[in-house]
């Protein structure tokens, strides 16, 4: 919240749209404004009316560089937009950049995502710290059709205005939760290395790691790669090609540093996995041999990158080769000739060489706790 | 960062000032400080302003203009400050 804790004192809101973008059309204006504030009618008691002549609290408008607010644009990227926080006059007032490109899809910036952020101020939000809420101060695209506020989102406007007083026919799913490194019951989606940092996937995030560096940033996937899914199932990193490789059902990414490699996704069946592999949970390259294994279910197979061929005989259980590993794992990554497996709240040190469990741990270390 | 750090990277350094004059309230104590130079920001009160803006971002707190920071600081983003008394 503002200091002071700001917030319109009525339930019943004006908004009034001032000009258009020539980007989109005026009807794809009116409908994602329209969208992005019936995501915050619809948690509280609040009611949005449009006027159309007048002095509405919430006056929309697009400009470019200064404006008339004393706040100027930046033209293109940088500052998108702002708002400004409930009271008479030009509080509540959003005011969106029109040197940016304006788009109802992620061809440019998304209206509906940054004005439902926008509005988020206009009634009394400030930025969030939590990187999955919508009122963290960075853009990242999400697909409108799946869009939904974060628990920090709701609790925060919530906090201001109460929930709201109309009973659903169907109850509102859960709001998504962003993970904590501190929860004993965390467990990781899939783990990689890159270039020499190391990554931590969970849920639509993932925790970036400097080796020297005691902390992990939480980041959304979707926020450094907009182009893979926001939520992956494995990943590993081919380290003689510079390449990461993201893992999501049955297809797969080549990332090389923040680019999607062209003509990709490709399916996983090109390793030699079949077809009645669904989802893949875990894979690790192992740099010494230049194997890629991959984890499904209770079973593995080796992909030799040099021959770039599946090797004979595949697939193994995993308890028949890897004495000491739990008969499933969520994630895998090698470093220095040892692979760390990933199994819930465990991680279980294997030593290729003496093939044997050196240690087993809580995975919370990994990610600053 | 030692100067030497912040002179090799001009440009990290005036998008890092505009950065953190726009949404960390740069202009504070060291605004009284008479310097020839009016763009002057004490080193102190620049490293500060990182370390705030490092913290809200849940980034390493070093003070310095790292790559993580310098990353967060080119993305797109809202207009509203992250940290500031609203008048």
């Amino acid at each position: 919240h503002f200091p002071g804790t700001i917030k319109w004192k009525k339930d019943k809101i004006t908004y009034r749209i001032l000009n258009y973008t020539p980007d989109i059309s005026s009807t794809d204006v009116d409908t994602a404004i329209w969208r992005a504030l019936k995501i915050w009618s619809d948690i509280t008691p609040l009611k949005f009316t449009r006027i159309f002549e007048g002095e509405a609290d919430i006056m929309i408008s697009f400009g470019a560089r200064e404006h008339g607010d004393n706040y100027p644009f930046d033209g293109a990227n940088g500052l998108l937009a702002h708002a400004f926080p409930p009271a008479a006059g030009i509080g509540g007032d959003t005011h969106f950049d029109e040197d940016e490109t304006w788009t109802m899809g992620s061809n440019g910036y998304n209206l509906f995502l940054v004005a439902a952020h926008e509005f988020g101020h206009a009634l009394g939000l400030a930025h969030s710290r939590d990187p999955g809420a919508l009122m963290f101060p960075t853009y990242t695209f999400a697909s409108v059709n799946e869009f939904r506020l974060s628990q920090d989102d709701v609790s925060g406007i919530q906090a201001l205005y109460g929930a709201s007083n109309e009973i659903k026919p169907n109850p509102r799913p859960q709001p998504p939760k962003t993970p904590e490194k501190c929860d004993p019951y965390l467990s990781f989606d899939a783990v990689a290395g890159l270039r020499g940092e190391m990554l931590f996937f969970k849920d639509r995030f993932f925790w970036r790691r400097h080796p020297q560096m005691p902390e992990a940033q939480l980041t959304l996937i979707n926020s450094f790669w907009p182009k893979i899914p926001a939520k992956i199932d494995a990943a590993y990193e081919n380290f003689e090609r510079d390449f990461l490789v993201v893992i999501q059902g049955n297809k797969y990414w080549a990332v090389n540093g923040y680019d999607v490699m062209p003509g990709y996704p490709k399916n996983i069946r090109r390793f030699g996995i079949p077809s009645s592999v669904r989802k893949i949970d875990a894979a690790v390259h192992i740099r010494t041999t230049s194997k890629t294994l991959f984890f499904a279910g209770d079973q593995y197979w080796s992909f030799d990158e040099t021959k770039r061929a599946m090797d004979e005989g595949y697939p193994h259980l995993i308890t028949d080769d890897w004495p000491g590993i739990p008969a499933r794992v969520d994630a895998a990554f090698e470093q220095h000739g040892y692979i760390y497996f990933f199994r819930g709240p465990a991680q279980f040190l294997y030593n290729i060489r003496e093939q044997r469990v050196l240690q087993i741990d809580r995975i919370n270390q990994w990610v600053g706790c | 960062v030692p100067l030497s750090e912040i002179e090799k990277n001009e440009e990290d350094w005036q998008l890092a000032q505009t950065y953190l004059n726009r949404f960390y309230k740069l202009k504070d104590s060291s605004a009284g400080f008479a310097s020839k130079n009016r763009n002057y920001v004490s080193k102190s009160s620049l490293s500060n302003k990182i370390k705030k803006m490092q913290e809200f971002f849940g980034l390493e707190i070093t003070g310095n203009l790292d790559s993580a920071t310098m990353g967060i600081m080119e993305k797109p983003r809202c207009g509203v400050p992250d940290v500031a008394e609203y008048n």
